[in-house]
């Protein structure tokens, strides 16, 4: 079991770095496994040590591997390192995003789900983020709930949902790609 | 392998039944607040497996059964259904594609079926987790829930990696 | 102090179901005083009777008013009260704000900060909230923070804030009224 | 009353001094992500005297300490004044003007002004509670809490209304 954890982190790590790149361009971002022994915990039990001063292991070094744990590390383009919690929301969507598609690249799922991930990102950051489904999108399907017109005109396929005068959800349309154009701009009567 | 269609009846929002048929690549959702269009992410949470009442922002699993509105009666029972595409034989099971169902009524009783064959909760998960969709996986990001990795602790963090190994 | 409670309460009680019609055109809102004992609750602690369960209290009914919770209770249009937890998250988000400017009413704070509480909402939602903002701009000050183009656009005064060469944060610009309509174009390269 | 400007140095990414002069009505901020939009609504909550870390983003009250970036080295202090307009004499204090400021020292020294006289942290929050801005007015909404008041027991919302009271 622990070659294949230790052989699926390391791709997930390698991913990590290149997805924080295209996502922070001019930053870095670094997957680690914790020390051995258990984090030192303040008085509320939050761990101290999240962060900078735990010294990355190589994966393959340490046969106790099995009981480390993860820790993400991010430096913003310009900025220095400095824990996730003072992060802002949108570069925090930013981060979770990186793991998880670090973790798409190394093992896909057949399938993805994501509820309006994007709500607290400006265009720019959307941009950067429809541009990686773009380039992912022949490896799995993506389905996005989203309330942002900019993600709309990435959809090969967009449904629209309503809710009836008798109270329940109908599914109002299902336009593929050459329509969908058209339609965006009435999309503002389904919002 | 990728998401066929979901059929959802008596599930939340979805009184009458209702179904989505999807297509490789991408897929996008929109409509007004309240709508239904969250729903469609927990009817599939759901099917696959989930027992945990807040994952599909429950208080009790109860809560997923249609609970009436101003015009129409409480559903008696709510089933989803989600279709995956197995052309690629990536499930371990001979059919091209794999139909999953949940059934839950009233009384609590529930049910699973694959391929219209009922079956227990431990042969949709397995099956599943062969195909790559672990609990773990997180293929499905819930609304609002998009930096929960980076809320979790570190050793929380290694299930997501161990579910894909 | 009991009387004030239930003065106060009374009123907030009034406002929020009027700003809930106002928010929900053809919703209800209520609040309501707990009752007495406390609340049973499941296995993991969480309190089985929030929602419609708890007969309403007259505040001034009961001299032991002060130990009561108070229960919030919504009905969308053309849907059943449900509990909060099912409500959608635009939903939630308009409760939340009905639940803030119902206080607001009762006993104004000389200012408000909202930092991104349009997130979810789509733009009709936007605009019932925009137009509340405005309704009572005379009231009270507001600084709101946002990525939403429609929330730029009922602002007196526009601030920019940008991330500097030296990763320091940069006030950009102050742009009063008659010129912002101008600015907002421009407005994607702040972005 | 109103907040007439608020003035931040080295507080989070505020290396140097800059002020914010804010009308009535509204005043709108925007920027890029991660650029110090929320910083701001930080450092008035931090100003009127929160005492909690993680209502600030931070493990530890030094967090808001600006801490360096590629170019310019950590500073030792951080400082917020607000000017709140006093000219309806909401404020029991004779001034039309109240400079609230409020200094953190890496050695995690700390020091309150009103009018520029150093005062207690008790003087700040009884001046702004006789203002409508005590801790539970929620006068002001951080990002992603704006539902924060739903998932607080019954009991919990008791205490906003108390506040207003
Ligand atoms: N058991 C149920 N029976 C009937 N309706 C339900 C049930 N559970 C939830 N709902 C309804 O579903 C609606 C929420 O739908 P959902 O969360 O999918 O909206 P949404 O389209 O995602 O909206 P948003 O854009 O605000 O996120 C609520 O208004 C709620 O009343
Ligand atoms: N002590 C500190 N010293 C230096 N910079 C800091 C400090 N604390 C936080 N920061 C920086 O402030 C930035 C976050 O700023 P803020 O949260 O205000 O962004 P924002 O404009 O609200 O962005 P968003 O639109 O994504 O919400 C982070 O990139 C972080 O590095
Ligand atoms: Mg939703
Ligand atoms: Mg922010």
């Amino acid at each position: 079991i622990e070659n294949s954890f230790a052989a699926t982190f390391a791709a997930v790590r390698d991913h990590f770095a290149d997805v924080i790149a295209t996502l922070f361009p001019g930053g870095e971002g670094r997957l680690t496994l914790t020390r051995e022994e258990p984090p030192e915990v303040d008085e509320d039990g939050e761990i101290l040590d999240e962060g900078e001063d735990s010294e990355p292991v190589a994966a393959a070094e340490s046969p106790r591997v099995e009981r480390r744990g993860i820790e993400i590390s991010v430096k913003p383009p310009r900025k220095a390192v400095r824990s996730l919690s003072l992060l802002s929301g949108g570069e925090r969507s930013l981060v979770a995003i990186a793991f998880l598609f670090a973790i798409f690249l190394a093992r896909p799922a057949p399938f993805y789900i994501l509820d309006e991930v994007e709500a607290a990102l400006d265009d720019v950051n959307i941009d950067r983020l429809l541009a990686m489904l773009k380039r992912y999108q022949t490896r799995t399907q993506f389905i996005i709930i989203t309330h942002q017109k900019r993600t709309m005109e990435v959809a090969d396929t967009l449904y629209g949902v309503t809710m009836g005068p008798d109270g329940t959800s109908k599914v109002l349309s299902r336009k593929m790609k050459k329509d969908a154009q058209q339609e965006m701009a009435d999309e503002d009567d389904l919002e | 392998m990728f998401l066929k269609s979901v059929k959802a009846r008596g599930f939340k929002s979805f009184a009458r039944s209702v179904e989505f048929a999807f297509e490789p690549g991408i897929t996008v959702v929109v409509g007004p607040n309240g709508s239904g269009k969250s729903n469609i992410s927990d009817s599939v949470t759901w099917a696959m497996g989930e027992q945990s009442p807040t994952a599909v922002r429950g208080n009790s699993m109860q809560d997923v059964i249609f609970s009436g509105s101003d015009k129409l009666a409480p559903a008696g029972m709510a089933e989803v259904e989600i279709l995956l595409d197995n052309s690629s034989g990536a499930m371990p099971i001979e059919f091209s594609e794999v139909l999953i169902s949940r059934r839950l009524y009233r009384d609590g009783d529930g049910a699973y079926f694959i391929n219209k064959s009922p079956c227990r909760l431990i042969d949709v998960t397995e099956l599943l987790s062969d195909a790559g969709l672990g609990r773990n996986t997180h293929s499905i990001i819930s609304q609002g829930k998009v930096d929960a990795i980076l809320e979790s602790k570190p050793s929380e963090r290694r299930a997501y990696i161990e579910e894909a190994a």
